[in-house]
């Protein structure tokens, strides 16, 4: 889903 | 994990290293924000709520603990075990102006209208421009401690190391935040003038101090 944003960045 | 990513990261914990260092050594946190410091542990503390929902990796929780434990290490130096030496006077931008614009902003803007979506997009927000207070006492002062640059040009380091992962991301993975990027650029321009001083004059031997 690409609305949940990536928490592998921090 | 590409090598942006990785030098970014990095750069960003030796920031926070050199900053809880200084302190720590010169037992005085003259010259450093407080506010910014508060500013930054609320950024983490928003940004890393995931830590109690997912886990990703070893890296990133380990990472995640390390910058939110010293975030607070930081304020608590500032504002209780050396309180004496904070220079509140010259500290006196208002977080108000920035807390409350951002998170507005982060309302009205975000990839998903949830509690931890619109934390995490005010965390991205505020930490473009929590530096401000510290640039704002510096102005104010005129002069910043040499160890304080190297603190504030490693933390610059780190969001523009961002922007090159996010090109890299956005070539090889299609990868694409707008929120993000667009946040990383203008905290990556804040810096910008900073730099130039940095490069110019500490590089050089030089103290850092603005013409009067």
């Amino acid at each position: 889903d690409d609305v949940v944003t990536d928490k592998d960045e921090l | 994990m590409n090598i942006f990513r990785l030098t970014g990261d990095l750069s960003h914990l030796a920031a926070i290293i050199i900053l809880l260092l200084k302190i720590w050594k010169t037992r005085s946190c003259a010259g450093i924000s407080g506010k910014s410091q508060i500013l930054f542990a609320l950024v983490f503390t928003t940004r890393y709520l995931d830590l109690l929902t997912s886990f990703i990796s070893f890296y990133n929780t380990i990472m995640k603990l390390i910058y939110i434990g010293c975030a607070y290490a930081t304020v608590y130096l500032i504002y209780m075990k050396f309180k004496a030496t904070y220079d509140g006077n010259h500290d006196s931008f208002r977080l108000e102006f920035l807390v409350v614009p951002v998170g507005g902003l982060a309302c009205l803007v975000n990839h998903d209208f949830s509690f931890l979506e619109i934390l995490w997009t005010f965390s991205i927000y505020l930490e473009s421009v929590a530096i401000l207070p510290q640039l704002f006492m510096i102005s104010k002062t005129g002069e910043a401690e040499t160890i304080t640059t190297h603190y504030l040009f490693f933390l610059g380091l780190y969001r523009a190391l961002y922007l090159f992962n996010w090109i890299w991301r956005f070539y090889f993975e299609g990868f694409f935040d707008m929120i993000a990027i667009v946040a990383g650029v203008v905290q990556t321009i804040l810096y910008c003038d900073f730099f130039y001083l940095y490069v110019t004059k500490v590089l050089k031997g030089k103290k850092l101090s603005l013409p009067a």
